[in-house]
């Protein structure tokens, strides 16, 4: 059974108490309605995105609502990633000196 | 090399621990590994050491060389700050208060509880960290963080489109590997999106101990399928290394 013609996804009223159901469980509050309409924006984002990952995945892996489910992406690598090893350890740059004339 | 391989039951895993606004990963599992290290290579649980050992991370935080921790950074500046500092204090000597700011490196005021001899980088991990993993304890390798902002459970298997190898942002502690049953599921979901055919072989995964708290995933842990370089997790893999002290007398040149 894919989600695929058979399942439409969550309808607005059934996102917006997918999305209550998350702020119980997760204790999340907001300081106005205009950032509650945002934070419901990107949860509706974020379940799509989980959807997506959910039909590439390969594996056995679910993906769903998890806490982080009112961040959006950047926000998410802004407070949990970290620095990208490669670019910092410039490998990502070509081996060799320009000085020198040869790699 | 076992088919599985889990640190956790030898109790050398210490509890899975929360950066909350601290992106200090690397820090954590750095500490992680070598703390699991002293566990096996010494013989003891990291519970039963819980009020000397359990190192973590302020100290690497602070001391970092760039001294901006909870900015992000590298395992193996971690290895090398301890490195530096002759060695880790305690947690308790030393504690972490997740709120994301560094303070003054106190290391030089606490006793150190653990150190290390050395840190290395593993080549050909997929095939040299079973082998490490199980006679050395545990490996400290980055991987990509996107699709882990929803995963729930199970084995992750992404595609470079969904979970790029390249860059890898997030740093964990591999604590084992093993392989799942043929028909490891999907059923029974709530949260989570349909029952899609799954397969039916089983498969090989790490299992890796994340740093966001025991609500997030596998009670804390989530798992990449081994062989397939899965979110870049063979990229960056670096594991400290903690030796018993050599008893034998050095032997210095003649005159």
């Amino acid at each position: 059974g894919s989600l695929r013609g058979q399942d439409p996804g969550p309808q607005p009223l059934e996102l917006k108490e997918v999305f209550r159901l998350f702020q119980m469980q997760y204790n999340r509050s907001y300081p106005n309605p205009a950032e509650h309409a945002r934070r419901l924006d990107i949860f509706a984002q974020n379940l799509a995105n989980a959807q997506r990952l959910q039909e590439e995945d390969l594996g056995t892996a679910e993906f769903g609502v998890t806490q982080f489910s009112d961040l959006t992406e950047e926000e998410f690598v802004q407070l949990y990633g970290n620095r990208v090893a490669g670019e910092a350890l410039g490998v990502s740059r070509k081996v060799g000196s320009e000085e020198w004339g040869h790699s | 090399v076992p088919s599985t391989c889990d640190w956790r039951k030898a109790g050398a895993i210490s509890p899975v621990r929360n950066q909350q606004h601290c992106n200090c990963c690397w820090a954590i599992a750095a500490a992680g590994n070598i703390e699991a290290l002293w566990a096996i290579k010494f013989g003891r649980s990291v519970e039963a050491w819980a009020h000397t050992l359990s190192l973590l991370a302020p100290e690497l935080i602070d001391c970092d060389r760039c001294g901006n921790g909870c900015k992000g950074g590298f395992v193996w500046d971690a290895f090398l700050t301890v490195l530096n500092n002759s060695g880790l204090a305690s947690e308790k000597d030393y504690p972490f208060d997740g709120s994301g700011k560094t303070h003054r490196c106190l290391a030089e005021k606490h006793k150190k509880v653990a150190w290390i001899q050395d840190f290395i980088t593993l080549q050909a991990f997929e095939q040299s960290a079973g082998r490490m993993g199980t006679r050395a304890g545990t490996v400290a390798p980055d991987s990509a963080s996107l699709p882990l902002q929803h995963y729930q459970k199970g084995v992750i298997q992404a595609t470079p489109t969904t979970c790029d190898p390249v860059q890898v942002n997030h740093c964990v502690l591999l604590v084992g590997f093993g392989k799942t049953k043929s028909v490891e599921g999907r059923q029974g979901k709530a949260a989570s999106f349909g029952s899609y055919s799954r397969p039916r072989h089983s498969m090989a995964y790490w299992t890796l101990q994340n740093s966001w708290g025991t609500h997030w995933g596998e009670k804390g842990y989530f798992r990449l399928h081994r062989g397939s370089n899965t979110c870049g997790i063979t990229r960056f893999p670096v594991t400290a290394r903690v030796d018993k002290p050599n008893k034998r007398q050095q032997v210095s040149c003649p005159p």
